[in-house]
């Protein structure tokens, strides 16, 4: 464990309790794409399958807990108890056109031809594209609650946070996982749009307008 | 890597 890869964590559990008080408190899930939160709790699903057969320590067990069940927590609250607030016109990204060519990749390039292996490599590479179908509404609606930019801010900084660890691990430790890292270059440059505008509008107390 | 790797990141 280093200092980059526990900010990136908190930073992670920061974006997951602030989406969960955002749409708890407000009792609406408004401008929150239910199909990114799937996609996030499929992520843990079929990355956290070695909870119960590998023990790594307290911290991961722990953690992985905590993602598992606030992903189903938001999905739930999503789509179940305010599923009257959901904006499904909004929300309209065909995350088939993720999950397909995810799981084809997963099948091509992975570093072991097993079952946990390649579910490891296919929530690697959903991962870093989860993110499209809020980014997608975000600009469909053109704008975004500034509650909603904080999350998506720690969401990616997260990962970028593991590039820093990445870094690190492979100079220290001389480990690197190339799937990892390219798949969370991709999900990081992903953000970048959206980190320039957050700096530059939202930190100065605008609302986050997308260039219509 | 034989064996399925022991993931030690989340």
């Amino acid at each position: 464990m280093n200092i980059f890869r526990l900010a990136g964590d908190l930073a992670h559990v920061f974006a997951i309790i602030i989406l969960l008080l955002k749409i708890w408190k407000t009792r609406s899930c408004a401008g929150i794409s239910g199909k990114s939160q799937i996609l996030f709790a499929l992520v843990y699903l079929t990355r956290y399958l070695d909870l119960f057969t590998t023990y790594v320590s307290l911290y991961n067990s722990v953690m992985k807990v905590l993602f598992l069940a606030s992903s189903g927590a938001t999905v739930y609250l999503m789509y179940v108890k305010f599923r009257a607030t959901y904006d499904r016109n909004h929300d309209s990204f065909r995350i088939e056109f993720l999950l397909v060519p995810c799981l084809l990749l997963s099948l091509l390039i992975n570093h072991e031809f097993t079952v946990m292996e390649v579910l490891w490599t296919f929530s690697i590479y959903l991962e870093s594209v989860a993110i499209l179908p809020q980014l997608f509404m975000v600009s469909k609606t053109g704008e975004a609650e500034s509650i909603t930019s904080h999350y998506l801010f720690a969401l990616g900084s997260y990962r970028a946070l593991y590039l820093l660890n990445w870094v690190y691990r492979y100079i220290v430790e001389s480990h690197y996982d190339l799937i990892a890292i390219f798949a969370g270059i991709v999900q990081t440059i992903l953000y970048c749009d959206f980190f320039y505008l957050y700096i530059t509008k939202v930190l100065k107390g605008k609302k986050l307008q997308l260039p219509a | 890597p034989g064996e399925y790797s022991k993931k030690d990141e989340l």
